[in-house]
């Protein structure tokens, strides 16, 4: 059986709300390391890999490979009883048809219990390839949102751009065209607020905004966003949790 | 213009 007690509901909140509109039903994969999961969207042109390390849960308890198949849209309706600040229990048999969820306020004079009915996903695994990227960029994550949102009201697609000392994010559309540089630098005081390129060799490629503007919900995972980038394979955008993250890829636009 | 690839043709099925 499952079951993993997280103190802070919060996090599997904002991890839902980063995915919800992504995918729609999918499996929560449970063994003894954590809880992971990985989801094509419909047109399969962008993939999220999501990881909870059993580090993260205090308990964690799973002595076999347990697969929640769960509906993101029936979990969002339970998870928006809970506070951020409640502590949150998982528990599930080993052939569950159900997840129960239970949320304790902080005082601990409050609990909430719910079942959430579970469904058979049928759900291909896709192996991920080891990359060594030509360009790693590590950014704001509210400035990666403001700037996907901006250029998304010009542009269907962003280039990015990323060079030794600065990484330039432009697109053009109907209305004109439009850019943001942002220049590598090191903000001592506030480190989240820093931009640092690590540059194999320089790298232009193109994407959809749409999928980065959805990508961006996760901002409220982590201060901090790290793009990935190599020429002809798909962008990865991560956002760290403290025992995990979510990894969201897209394939790129190709071709003139 | 530029094509949409996948992410099926860069990553392995099972």
């Amino acid at each position: 059986m499952l079951e993993a007690r997280l103190e802070q509901a919060g996090v599997l909140k904002k991890v839902v709300e980063a995915i919800k509109d992504l995918v729609q039903d999918c499996n929560f994969d449970c063994n003894d390391s954590g809880i992971a999961l990985q989801a094509m969207d419909n047109s399969h042109v962008a993939l999220v890999s999501m990881s909870l390390s059993h580090e993260g849960f205090s308990p964690y308890r799973c002595d076999r490979n347990i697969a929640l198949g769960i509906n993101l849209n029936s979990l969002t309706k339970v998870l928006r009883a809970a506070q951020n600040e409640d502590i949150l229990t998982l528990k599930a048999a080993d052939s569950p048809d159900s997840l129960n969820l239970v949320f304790e306020n902080t005082e601990r004079d409050r609990s909430s219990e719910y079942d959430i009915k579970l469904m058979d996903i049928d759900q291909e695994h896709l192996g991920i390839p080891d990359t060594d990227y030509s360009a790693t960029v590590v950014l704001p994550s509210a400035e990666f949102q403001r700037i996907c949102r901006d250029l998304s009201q010009l542009s269907e697609s962003v280039t990015i751009e990323a060079s030794k000392s600065s990484v330039k994010f432009s697109c053009s559309g109907d209305i004109g065209n439009g850019s943001v540089n942002l220049r590598q630098h090191q903000d001592l005081e506030k480190p989240d607020q820093s931009t640092s390129i690590e540059l194999v060799e320089p790298v232009s490629l193109t994407f959809s905004l749409k999928y980065l503007v959805n990508f961006c919900k996760a901002s409220a995972l982590s201060p901090t966003v790290k793009l990935s980038l190599s020429t002809d394979v798909p962008l990865l955008v991560e956002y760290k949790m403290e025992a995990g993250y979510v990894r969201f890829y897209l394939a790129p636009k190709i071709g003139d | 213009g530029r094509k949409q690839q996948t992410i099926l043709s860069f990553f392995k099925q099972p």
